[in-house]
C-alpha cells in the first residue's frame, strides 16, 4: 500500500487514478492550509477565507477527476469497435491535455515527473495527428442541422464563401444604394470644408 | 457540396450514426429528437426574419410572439413530458437565434418545476393548471441588486400577519430589489419570490412565496409593485430581465410553497427536513448547465472544425498549394482538445440528468441522505464545465479567424448567451467553494475513520495510497 504510483501516460485507467490522487492531495493541501491558519489562532471563518484559493484549487481537481472518470467509465458501455477507438483517442487527449495545462500540480503532488511530462507532449501531438481523419465525422455526430446552428462557417455542405456574401447583402444598410446618413452629414460636412 | 468536407466525412474511421445514437442516449431518442426538430424546422409558423438585423425591442416582440406559438404548439403536438418541453424550447431558442433564455423561459424552466417539487398538494391543485394554461405566466425572483449566490444575505421579508392570515412582503432596501429575472420586466404576472420569513417575531430563513405581480386580466402592476425591464445587456438581447420592488404587498397565507416548511394559521413555523430544499430548482438548473456547457462548446466546435476543412491558408511546404487550415498542427492544438472535452461534458452531462433524477426520487421517498452530495457536485461541475466552455467558445471564434468576428459565424451569439452561466444559479467561485465546503468536511470525516460513500469515496484511500515519487 506504500508504493509510489505509476503513472503510464498511455492508459488512461491509470490517467484516471492520477486525476484522482491529485484530487485527493489538493483537497489534503487545502485542509492543512486551513490548520495552519487556524494554528495563528484566527477564526474559523478567516481560516477558511485565508486558504480560499487553495480550496478552489482542490474543487477544480475534484472536478476535473468526475469527468475524467466519467469519460473513462462511458467507454465502457460502447460495444461498436470504431465509435470505441476514436472516443478512446478523444477521452486519452482530453486527459493528457488537462495534465499538461495543470503540469504543476501534477509536479508538485509527485504524481509525474519531468521527462514523463515530456513523454505527455509527445503523446499530445500523436493523438492530434491521430485524430485529424475523424475531426469532420466527429462534429457531424453532434447532429446539428444547418437551421439549428445557424452558421454560415458551420455549414454541413461547406459552402460558407457563398454563403457569406449572400448574407451581408441582406445587411439593412445594403437597402439602398446610397445611405440617407450621406445626405444628411457627409455631403454637408464636405460643402463646408 | 465543398469537396474538401467531402472527402474528409469519406476518411472517417466510424459510423457518424452509431455515435449520434450514443450522444443522444439510444436509436430511439434519436429518433424522436430529429422528429421534435422537423416540426420545429417545417413549421412555417417559425420562420422569421435574421432576428441579427432586428433593434432589442422588435427582438423582445418576436420573441414573445414565437414563444406563445411554441406553447399552442406544444399542446398541439402533444409533448408533455419535461425533457421534451425542454428539448423543443431548445431547438426553437436556435431556430429563431435566440438566447438560451425566451421570455416564457423561465415559466417553463423554473416556475412550473418550483410548483412540481415545493408545492403542496393543495397548492398544485390552485396554481398548476391556471399556470400550464399561461393565465398565471410566472419567473423566479431570488437574486437581488445587492446581492447574489449568497442566499443568508436576501433582504427580501415576507412579514407573517395572522390577524388577516397575511404575509406582508417587503423590499426594505434598494439593494433587495429583485434585479436580473428573465421575464419579470414585462411578460409574467406572477412570481415566486425568495423573501426571509418572519413570524411570531423569528426571522425561520429564505422561503419561497408565488407573489401576483400584475392584474391577470389588464397585465397593469398591481398595487405596491414596481417592475421593469433593466435594460441592454450583454447578450439576451430579446429578454426582459426585470427588476421588483415590493412595497407592502399582501398575499394570502396559502402563497408560501408549503410541501416541506409550512406556517400555521396562528403564525408557528413548522421546519423542512432539510434547508437545502429551497434551493431545489436552482439544483435542477445546475445539473442541465452541464449538459448546456456540452452543447456550446459541441457547436462552437462544429462551426471551427468545419469551417477548418474548407479554409485554406498560407503553405506548409514551400511551393505547394495553400493547404486546409486544420493541416497545422496549432489549429489541431487549439481545436481538438476543445471537441474532447465537448464530448467529456456531454457525457457529464447525461450522468448529472441521471444523478438528478436519481436523488430527486430519493427525496420524493423521504430519503434526503445524498442530497449533500448532489449539491457539491453541481454547484462544482456548474463552475468547472462553464468555465472552460465559455474559454472554449471564444478559442473556436479566433480559430476561425476574421470571419468568427462576424454574427453570421453563429460563434458570437453563442458566447455571449453562454457566458452568463457563470454567474447565474451561482457565481462560479462561489460555487467552487461550496464545493470545497463538502470536500473539507468529507476529507475530516475520512481522516477520522469514517467510511466515505459516493464520488468523494476516493478521500479514504488518500491517506494510504499518497506517497512522495522519486523523480
Amino acid at each position: 500500500s506504500s508504493r509510489p504510483t505509476v503513472v503510464n501516460v498511455n492508459d488512461l485507467a491509470s490517467l484516471v487514478d492520477a486525476y484522482k490522487l491529485r484530487a485527493a492531495k489538493l483537497v489534503e493541501m487545502a485542509a492543512k492550509s486551513i490548520q495552519q491558519e487556524l494554528q495563528k489562532r484566527v477564526s474559523q471563518e478567516d481560516a477558511w477565507n485565508n486558504s480560499a484559493i487553495d480550496l478552489v484549487r482542490a474543487s477544480d481537481a475534484h472536478c476535473h477527476y468526475v469527468v475524467v472518470k466519467l469519460f473513462a467509465a462511458k467507454l465502457g458501455e460502447i460495444g461498436d469497435t470504431g465509435v470505441h477507438s476514436v472516443l478512446s483517442t478523444l477521452a486519452l487527449l482530453y486527459a493528457l491535455q488537462g495534465i499538461q495545462q495543470h503540469s504543476g500540480d501534477f509536479l508538485q503532488t509527485g504524481l509525474l515527473s519531468v521527462p514523463q511530462l515530456s513523454q505527455v507532449s509527445q503523446r499530445l501531438k500523436d493523438l492530434l495527428a491521430q485524430l485529424r481523419p475523424n475531426a469532420v465525422a466527429l462534429v457531424d455526430a453532434f447532429d446539428y442541422r444547418d437551421e439549428m446552428l445557424n452558421s454560415v462557417l458551420g455549414r454541413y455542405d461547406g459552402n460558407v464563401y457563398e454563403h457569406m456574401f449572400e448574407w451581408a447583402r441582406r445587411s439593412p444598410l445594403n437597402k439602398t444604394e446610397v445611405h440617407e446618413s450621406y445626405h444628411k452629414y457627409l455631403k454637408p460636412l464636405q460643402a463646408k470644408l | 457540396m465543398n469537396p474538401d468536407i467531402t472527402r474528409e466525412r469519406e476518411n472517417a474511421t466510424f459510423d457518424v450514426e452509431k455515435l449520434t445514437h450514443i450522444l443522444d442516449g439510444d436509436i430511439e431518442k434519436t429518433k424522436r429528437r430529429r422528429e421534435i426538430e422537423s416540426l420545429v424546422i417545417s413549421d412555417p409558423d417559425f420562420q422569421s426574419e435574421d432576428l441579427n438585423f432586428l433593434s432589442r425591442s422588435e427582438r423582445y416582440d418576436a420573441a414573445v410572439k414565437k414563444s406563445a406559438h411554441m406553447i399552442l404548439k406544444l399542446r398541439e403536438y402533444g409533448i408533455s413530458d419535461p425533457e421534451e418541453i425542454y428539448c423543443y424550447k431548445r431547438f426553437l431558442s436556435q431556430l429563431l437565434l435566440l438566447s438560451n433564455n425566451p421570455p416564457l423561459d423561465l415559466h417553463l424552466g423554473m416556475f412550473l418545476p418550483t410548483l412540481l417539487n415545493q408545492a403542496s398538494p393543495e397548492q398544485m391543485e390552485t396554481f398548476f393548471i391556471p399556470a400550464w394554461n399561461l393565465e398565471i405566466i410566472g419567473t423566479y425572483a431570488q437574486t437581488e441588486m445587492g446581492h447574489g449566490t449568497h442566499l443568508r444575505g436576501l433582504e427580501t421579508t415576507a412579514t407573517y400577519d395572522p390577524a388577516t392570515q397575511e404575509f406582508v412582503m417587503n423590499s426594505p432596501t434598494i439593494t433587495s430589489i429583485k434585479w436580473w429575472p428573465g421575464g419579470l420586466g414585462k411578460t409574467s404576472n406572477h412570481a415566486i419570490v425568495l423573501a426571509q420569513l418572519h413570524t411570531q417575531g423569528k426571522c425561520h430563513g429564505l422561503q419561497a412565496f408565488i407573489v401576483p405581480l400584475r392584474s391577470m386580466n389588464t397585465h397593469i402592476p398591481l398595487p405596491g409593485v414596481v417592475v421593469g425591464d433593466i435594460g441592454p445587456k450583454f447578450g439576451f438581447d430579446e429578454v426582459d430581465n426585470g427588476y421588483l420592488k415590493l412595497e407592502n404587498v399582501r398575499i394570502p397565507r396559502d402563497h408560501m410553497l408549503m410541501k416541506y416548511a409550512k406556517v400555521e394559521a396562528d403564525g408557528t413555523y413548522v421546519k423542512p427536513p432539510s434547508a437545502k430544499l429551497t434551493y431545489g430548482t436552482m439544483v435542477f438548473i445546475r445539473s442541465m448547465i452541464v449538459g448546456e456547457a456540452g452543447r456550446a462548446l459541441a457547436k462552437s466546435c462544429t462551426i471551427a472544425i468545419r469551417y477548418s476543412s474548407v479554409r485554406h491558408q498560407s503553405e506548409i511546404r514551400p511551393g505547394s498549394p495553400e493547404p486546409q487550415i486544420m493541416d497545422y498542427q496549432t489549429q489541431q492544438y487549439k481545436l481538438f482538445p476543445l471537441l474532447a472535452t465537448a464530448y467529456a461534458y456531454k457525457f457529464v452531462g447525461q450522468y448529472m440528468n441521471q444523478v438528478y433524477h436519481r436523488i430527486t426520487g430519493d427525496i420524493s421517498q423521504g430519503d434526503f441522505s445524498e442530497l449533500p452530495e448532489l449539491h457539491a457536485l453541481s454547484a462544482g461541475l456548474k463552475a468547472f464545465t462553464t468555465w472552460t466552455a465559455s474559454a472554449g467558445i471564444e478559442v473556436c471564434r479566433m480559430a476561425c479567424g476574421g470571419h468568427g468576428y462576424s454574427r453570421c459565424s453563429a460563434l458570437p451569439d453563442i458566447y455571449v448567451n453562454f457566458v452568463p452561466t457563470c454567474t447565474y444559479e451561482g457565481e462560479n467561485t462561489v460555487m467552487m467553494l461550496q464545493t470545497a465546503r463538502f470536500l473539507i468536511k468529507s476529507y475530516r470525516q475520512a481522516s477520522a475513520g469514517h467510511q466515505l460513500s459516493g464520488i468523494v469515496s476516493y478521500l479514504n484511500e488518500s491517506e494510504r495510497r499518497l506517497q512522495p515519487q522519486s523523480v
